[in-house]
């Protein structure tokens, strides 16, 4: 594609193509997107985050991730339109647009460039990054089992031959650990926003504990009117609750660890589908899961801009 | 590139907390490996070929349901390949 509106969102693309898209995007919006390498992979791929800002300094963030587990296609491709989105909605959609004018947006749409680039070159069904495990032939670690949160507890493993190994110890990963740094250096993110799929569920902490969140009742009531936006258009029913009680506990999950960090609008989504393809969610299907799950994150990020903290 | 010939996707109906348990059991028995693809019930979990017949039979033992939810994944992952080389084109 020459530019973003010739873009072709209705198919799954490679990193490359993600990549150029990015740079497209912010060459054709330069008051309003800029892109910062956070860090590297661990085979040295850059890890890209989209700003969306109309000004100020430090303003407060919202943080939106897609695609720290490779295989989940579909939770990269809506962070396409998602970009997309933000930039055609800015000015045309007052909610967006005031949102926009008060605080700034961060997208990363590849959280785990490596694992990504293995499911296109060769293996579909790859979940985690491609670490090299010391005295392992099992490679990669599961990005989402490797905060500091609840590290090492039940529903993660040490064993690196699983889907779900937490790594050697906390923020051990390149992928997480230059999220971390830059979550707390920024030191104003106000919601984590962090996408997978495929389950239709929208989660919020925690994880590792049955303990409840200090703000549950406020993170349920949003939990609900987000799910309600999204099903208004398509009728998609979510799910929605804390992790431990909606599906398994987990531990050291990223939303655990953000929240422990005092972001108190943490989130998780499951996006599409009901559970006929998994993974294999055929490309149609793209743009309307990013449709309706722009919906509920537009409720999160304007519950999170009007209710400053 | 990894070959998914010949697997399966199960989905499985656990009746109660101790048929998922029973599940999950499966889960550390590495030599099978099976690749769960949802927790929640109902279970999904990617079966390699070489493990289809005692997976049938543990499950059948113990009286818990399931079915194949996807039966080629590679002629899926096929069709994909297929739909974004002729969106490319």
């Amino acid at each position: 594609a020459g530019n973003t509106d010739s873009f072709d969102y209705t198919n799954y693309h490679t990193l490359s193509e993600i990549y150029s898209f990015q740079d497209m995007l912010v060459a054709e919006n330069p008051k309003l997107v800029s892109k910062t390498v956070i860090g590297q992979s661990f085979e040295g791929r850059p890890l890209n985050v989209l700003k969306f800002s109309t000004g100020g300094s430090n303003r407060p963030a919202i943080w939106i991730d897609t695609g720290i587990h490779a295989r989940e296609w579909v939770t990269q491709a809506s962070g396409i339109v998602f970009a997309q989105k933000i930039v055609t909605e800015y000015g045309t959609d007052s909610a967006l647009t005031e949102i926009l004018n008060g605080m700034d947006i961060f997208l990363e749409m590849v959280v785990n460039p490596d694992g990504y680039h293995f499911t296109h070159t060769n293996n579909r069904m790859w979940r985690k990054n491609r670490k090299q495990n010391q005295d392992s032939s099992c490679v990669g670690v599961d990005l989402n089992r490797n905060w500091n949160a609840g590290f090492g507890g039940r529903g993660s493993s040490n064993n690196p031959c699983t889907e779900i190994y937490h790594g050697t110890r906390a923020h051990s990963e390149p992928e997480v650990e230059s999220i971390v740094k830059f979550v707390e250096s920024h030191g104003n993110i106000k919601a984590f926003i962090s996408i997978h799929s495929y389950s239709q569920m929208l989660l919020y902490p925690y994880g590792y504990t049955r303990k409840p969140a200090k703000d549950q009742a406020e993170l349920d009531q949003v939990a609900q009117k987000a799910v309600t936006a999204l099903a208004s258009l398509y009728g998609t029913s979510f799910r929605y609750g804390s992790i431990i009680k909606t599906i398994y506990q987990s531990s050291g999950g990223s939303i655990d660890w953000t929240y422990n960090r005092g972001i108190k609008y943490s989130y998780t989504f499951e996006l599409r589908d009901t559970g006929h393809f998994g993974f294999i969610l055929p490309a149609n299907q793209i743009v309307p899961t990013a449709n309706e799950t722009w919906l509920a994150l537009k409720v999160i990020m304007d519950h999170t801009f009007k209710n400053p903290y | 590139k990894e070959n998914f010939h010949g697997h399966q996707v199960f989905r499985i109906v656990p009746k109660d907390d101790v048929q998922l348990a029973l599940v999950r059991v499966m889960e550390d028995i590495l030599d099978l490996e099976l690749d769960f693809w949802r927790w929640v019930m109902p279970v999904d979990v990617r079966v390699p070929s070489h493990s289809l017949q005692v997976v049938k039979s543990y499950l059948e033992s113990h009286s818990i349901k399931y079915f194949a939810m996807i039966k080629d994944l590679q002629a899926l992952l096929d069709e994909e390949r297929r739909q974004m080389k002729s969106v490319a084109a």
